[in-house]
């Protein structure tokens, strides 16, 4: 049978039986229990088109349509659970696979996500991106930050300084998340942060998507003279992995959480080894 | 002798947009990545130095930049070595631990003599295939570790001979969907 759910003290995280899919968070200590869909898309990037000959590039994010295709309906997925860590391993696809991941008492859920190398035989350039699909009534409001700083709202399609007449559905919407974006209602507060500066939006209420990768076939023509297709060093593409924290709580007390989560992924603690034993330390 | 004065001065150049945002060209690209590199070779001599001197014994120590694919040659194949932690947050951090490796049963000695607890599990087929030719641990060693604030704490990790029971049903948990 695919996974079903794991759980710590703090959080329960169920996955759909069918598609293999996460289904939903639940907060034990909130008693917040939120259905939230998350798979991976790819847009496919513009070469440009008769309004405008503006190709997807290093500069310009240009999808040539509004729909994101699902890298895949559903996954095979398998399960460990120990006392340390209860995770469930899903593969989208052969070049796209995640880790789902819940460590004893940490009140987040990790998602580890391994994406590449993109494939580019069918001549299509992909935008990859992690979308989570709730049922917040988030009213067109999204929140991004600026590295770390101040928290932004932005709202689908519009602008606080002028009338936008939006032509770009999906990229007009589109903003920088150096470390964090969220999507809440009244009550509830759905937040993703990262572990690297990303592209983010909300293209629909009570979803929230993230950027993770990208290949491309076009120069977008605004300088650098390549289209965005690094090689890797096998030659056929990047390969990159991440990881996403999620944290669901109330809109209330979510800023405490993030806050200092996200500080300890910004200074993260450094690994150093030496081989042999030695006497264990740790200064006063 | 090493100064942490090449890894500042790659950080300066890596503020320019292109570095930012990616659009820079490929191989300027590949230029930051090896100003980076080169930093930080040279701020790991700066970390052994300070470890050492905070110490007060010279170790060997090494960095494992490769953790996140499961690569790290010395816990591949030490029988005991040494893990540590050095906190930069200015409160205590509790964090997991996860180190490639090829025995099935470690123990794991926290700062205070305490044994603590570790699970040993199955390094996935999906980091198998990220790291292609590199890096051969079958396992990951996982456990947390507390580090206190400003400061580091070492964890010390020997491998215990003889088969591990928990191991061997966890590997009987793994399944595949139909």
């Amino acid at each position: 049978p695919p996974a079903k759910g794991i759980q710590n003290e703090h959080l329960r995280v169920l996955f759909d039986p069918k598609t293999g899919l996460l289904k939903e968070i639940q907060n034990l200590d909130k008693s917040i229990s939120l259905p939230v869909s998350q798979n991976f898309f790819w847009y496919n990037a513009s070469a440009g088109n008769d309004d405008n000959e503006q190709a997807s590039g290093a500069y310009i994010f240009r999808p040539n349509n509004s729909k994101a295709f699902p890298i895949s309906q559903g996954v095979h997925s398998y399960q460990v659970k120990t006392q340390v860590v209860q995770e469930v391993y899903q593969n989208f696809s052969s070049w796209c696979s995640q880790v789902v991941r819940l460590y004893a008492g940490q009140p987040y859920v990790e998602l580890e996500w391994t994406v590449g190398p993109i494939p580019i035989r069918d001549g299509l350039g992909k935008e990859i991106i992690s979308r989570f699909s709730t049922n917040l009534q988030t009213d067109g409001r999204f929140y991004t930050d600026s590295n770390g700083r101040e928290i932004l709202e932005r709202r689908r399609d519009y602008r606080a300084t002028w009338n936008l007449s939006q032509t770009e559905p999906v990229a007009g919407n589109y903003y920088p998340v150096n470390s964090r974006i969220y999507i809440k209602d009244q009550k509830v507060q759905l937040t993703v942060l990262t572990d690297r500066s990303q592209g983010g939006s909300s293209t629909a209420d009570g979803s929230l998507e993230l950027m993770v990768h990208r290949r491309l076939l076009y120069d977008d023509s605004r300088g650098v003279g390549e289209p965005l297709l690094e090689p890797g060093v096998y030659h056929d593409g990047l390969v990159v992995r991440g990881r996403h924290l999620i944290l669901l709580d109330t809109a209330e007390s979510s800023a405490e959480q993030h806050r200092l989560l996200a500080q300890q992924e910004f200074m993260a603690p450094q690994l150093v080894l030496a081989p042999g034993g030695g006497p264990p330390y740790q200064p006063g | 002798n090493s100064s942490s004065y090449e890894l500042r001065k790659a950080m300066g150049v890596a503020q320019h947009h292109d570095a930012v945002s990616g659009t820079a060209k490929q191989h300027v690209t590949n230029d930051y990545a090896k100003q980076l590199s080169v930093g930080w070779d040279a701020c790991q001599v700066v970390i052994s130095n300070a470890l050492a001197s905070i110490g007060g014994s010279k170790e060997n120590f090494m960095f494992c930049t490769y953790l996140n694919i499961s690569i790290c040659p010395l816990t591949e194949a030490a029988h005991t070595f040494v893990v540590v932690v050095y906190n930069p947050l200015p409160r205590l951090v509790n964090q997991n631990i996860r180190l490639p490796v090829n025995g099935n049963h470690y123990s794991v000695t926290a700062p205070d003599g305490q044994a603590v607890l570790n699970e040993v599990i199955p390094v996935s087929s999906f980091t198998q295939k990220v790291r292609r030719d590199r890096g051969n641990a079958i396992n990951e060693l996982v456990f947390q570790a507390s580090s206190p604030p400003v400061g580091y704490s070492s964890y010390t990790i020997s491998k215990v001979p003889g088969r591990n029971q928990a191991h061997s049903k966890l590997l009987k948990r793994l399944y595949e969907p139909a």
